[in-house]
């Protein structure tokens, strides 16, 4: 690993960023996907901590641009340059911009955002060139889906010696989400006993529907309210007629008919959904229609309760009519005339009646942030 | 002279490698004497001293000179941020 001469720092370690400008080529979730997950790696790695701003000044100003683009480094047409960034500093210190006639891309087909911004990232922290080809910091692109999520020892090392490790607390608190982490995203979410019930890992947050207190449960009292339910929870979804809730872990599901009540338990397969879905991200229950809606990765699925089947014409894409509706979905609850889809750190609100998406929210604001 | 073992190169290849060791290796445009003939000699050691350093980034054969192998990795997509001190 390297270092700018003079070893420039963030002094302030919760440092800002925004997003000036887009790439046409991706979605906006993704490109701050690709953002969120490569601030997140270095945030592991050192006591940092990034807050996105969307007005007004930043440390960290990321945007894509062609050619001469307000600094003394124009871009080169396609190949080549792909991106660059400045070390930390005052003004265009720690500006990270990409080569907007590169194609960018969430997987890899083109340059893949996520593995060029974690690179960039390094040096707006003040992390040089490394000449170790495993490091994040090598200078040459490289994206290899399976080990690009970490960094090498390498960046670590060199990270640390600027920063220092994470701390302690932090390390232990890492076990524990988050609540008003920006990145904080929600594993399942159901409506039971009167409750609106929250998911992630194995903590669980419940608050009765009309009211306003979140009471945080540790690990402990969620075997307490889900006893023999011990694995990471996919996904709930409840029918309110029944007085039952449905918890999804893998293949499996639960029928939950009493918090603290022991659960049935069932396959999957018992919704008749092909056996290549392996697992269910979100469910909810429309209970005017009599069907439950599962979500898979970018699809979902129409199940009629009433006659225990799944219906035609599906799987299909969430964002078919997009309709302002997320690409993929992690929880999903309904209250009222509305539908609430956790997708990512957002909670969309999708209304029935109008048949789209009417407000878009920051997830963890369900939890008070 | 063409730099050793450069014969075979194509205008084009030297004006990326020329380019390339600008960009991340801080070679000055005077090194390049492609104004002054008289300094060529001098611009030419200047070019092998960069292209060695990259080699050695790079941990290439350090032969000074534009082999293919150092020429392939010059082409490679990458970072803009210079790889000595900038």
């Amino acid at each position: 690993f390297g270092f700018y001469p003079f070893k420039p720092k963030w002094k302030n370690h919760n440092v800002t960023y925004k997003i000036a400008k887009y790439t046409p080529d991706m979605s906006k979730e993704d490109v701050e996907k690709a953002f969120h997950s490569a601030l997140k790696m270095w945030r592991e790695a050192a006591p940092l901590r990034f807050t996105q701003v969307t007005s007004g000044n930043a440390d960290i100003v990321l945007t894509f641009a062609r050619k001469t683009h307000g600094d003394f480094f124009p871009f080169d047409g396609p190949g080549g340059v792909l991106a660059h960034a400045f070390q930390p500093g005052e003004r265009m210190g720690g500006d990270v911009h990409f080569d907007e006639d590169e194609t960018w891309t969430a997987g890899n087909q083109g340059y893949n955002l996520f593995a060029v911004a974690a690179h960039e990232l390094g040096h707006s922290l003040g992390l040089s060139h490394s000449k170790d080809r495993s490091a994040i910091m090598y200078p040459n692109y490289r994206y290899r889906s399976s080990t690009q999520h970490t960094l090498s020892k390498d960046d670590m090392l060199g990270i640390q010696m600027l920063y220092g490790k994470p701390n302690q607390k932090v390390e232990i608190q890492s076990t524990a989400p988050q609540n008003c982490d920006p990145d904080f995203s929600f594993d399942a979410a159901a409506i039971i006993d009167d409750s609106i019930v929250l998911l992630k890992n194995r903590h669980m947050w419940m608050r009765t529907i009309n009211g306003s207190y979140w009471n945080q449960l540790t690990e402990g009292l969620i075997k307490t309210y889900l006893p023999g339910i011990n694995d990471r929870i996919d996904a709930a979804y409840d029918i309110p007629s029944k007085g039952e809730a449905y918890i999804f872990t893998g293949q499996k599901y639960w029928v939950v008919e009493k918090l603290k009540s022991r659960s049935r338990v069932g396959s999957i397969q018992d919704y008749g959904l092909p056996s290549r879905v392996t697992h269910i991200d979100a469910a909810v229950h429309i209970s005017e229609q009599g069907k439950t809606v599962f979500f898979t990765g970018p699809f979902y699925y129409r199940f009629d309760e009433v006659k225990r089947q799944l219906e035609y014409s599906y799987p299909r894409l969430i964002q078919r009519n997009s309709r302002g509706l997320p690409r993929r979905v992690d929880a999903a609850f309904r209250i009222h005339g509305s539908i609430f889809l956790l997708s990512g750190p957002k909670s969309y609100q999708y209304d029935l009646k109008q048949k789209r998406v009417v407000k878009i929210i920051p997830g963890n604001s369900w939890l008070g942030c | 002279r063409p730099i050793d073992g450069n014969q075979h190169l194509k205008p084009e290849d030297v004006e990326l490698a020329e380019i390339y060791l600008k960009t991340f290796y801080g070679l000055k445009q005077t090194d390049r004497g492609d104004r002054f003939p008289q300094r060529r000699t001098r611009s030419v050691s200047a070019m092998e001293m960069k292209i060695r350093e990259m080699q050695n980034f790079f941990g290439l054969r350090e032969t000074g000179g534009l082999d293919s192998s150092t020429l392939s990795v010059m082409k490679l997509p990458r970072c803009g941020v210079p790889d000595v001190e900038n």
